[in-house]
């Protein structure tokens, strides 16, 4: 038996708003420490990893470790039927093969159910070694989104390159190149403005747009993106989901042939 | 040219 109560449903929405376009199916696991997903992009070029702690439901209870296999695209319909407002219940019983989601008016005067057909993935978790990289940069994410929005109008893949001056984005298309530096900046009013750069090496590394902005969708569950670079690794852009988790996106960089 | 690299690259399979 699984019952998940989540008082801020909009979390579930805006999470599945973020993954849908880059992951069609996916296992989501359910334990006693929390619901989480690991999933690839059908090019097996990006890897998203979604983790909401237990602690963070208000009321939580897994029985026994559960994989439920979903459709991401017809999850996706069924939140988007959910108020901005409401609370989210996930449920399902052992072996079933549908789970339900109950949807809440903050004044209870609705109570919607929608169950949704689960589906058999065959996906195998993936080994992500644990790494120290060479240059993590934390900044609004508004402005790294707005970033990629703005080069992808130029070019098709960005450099990310960070120095002891800043982080520089850079692209190049059939109209010109485009440059643009960001340089640390903490003396500003909240800390979520702020732009942090912990460098232990220099890093330079290529990355297809259309990837990074698929990820910027997270945009909405963070004021703070934290993009992790190392030579030879894909980079990490992570969006924190408040008090509960996270959403980690894993991209691998291009290399010259 | 650069090639895309594919993540199973980096991280394995159990």
């Amino acid at each position: 038996m699984l019952e998940l109560r989540l008082v801020q449903g909009s979390l579930l929405k805006k999470v599945l708003e973020s993954i849908k376009d880059l992951v069609n199916d996916a296992n989501f696991d359910c334990s006693s420490s929390g619901f989480s997903l690991q999933a690839m992009d059908s090019s097996h070029v990006a890897l998203v990893a979604l983790l909401l702690r237990s602690e963070g439901f208000e009321h939580y209870r897994c029985d026994r470790n559960m994989s439920m296999g979903m459709n991401l695209g017809n999850m996706s319909k069924m939140l988007r039927c959910a108020g901005n407002d409401d609370i989210i219940t996930i449920k399902a019983d052992d072996g079933s093969d549908t789970v339900t989601f109950m949807f809440e008016s903050p004044t209870q005067d609705k109570i919607s159910d929608f169950e949704m057909k689960l589906m058999d993935i065959d996906s195998e978790h993936l080994g992500i070694p644990e790494a120290e990289y060479q240059s993590i940069v934390t900044m609004p994410s508004a402005e790294f989104a707005r970033i990629c929005k703005d080069l992808s109008g130029i070019g098709d893949t960005v450099v990310i390159s960070v120095t002891k001056e800043g982080v520089k984005f850079s692209t190049r298309g059939d109209i010109g190149t485009a440059n643009i530096v960001c340089r640390q900046n903490t003396t500003v009013d909240k800390p979520e403005e702020a732009t942090v750069i912990n460098m232990s090496e220099p890093v330079s590394l290529t990355f297809a747009l259309r990837y990074m902005n698929s990820f910027t969708k997270a945009t909405t569950l963070s004021n703070t993106v934290t993009i992790s670079l190392s030579s030879e690794l894909p980079v990490v852009v992570e969006y924190k989901i408040a008090e509960m988790g996270y959403i980690r996106f894993y991209l691998a960089p291009k290399i010259e042939e | 040219m650069q090639r895309q690299q594919s993540i199973l690259s980096f991280f394995k399979k159990p």
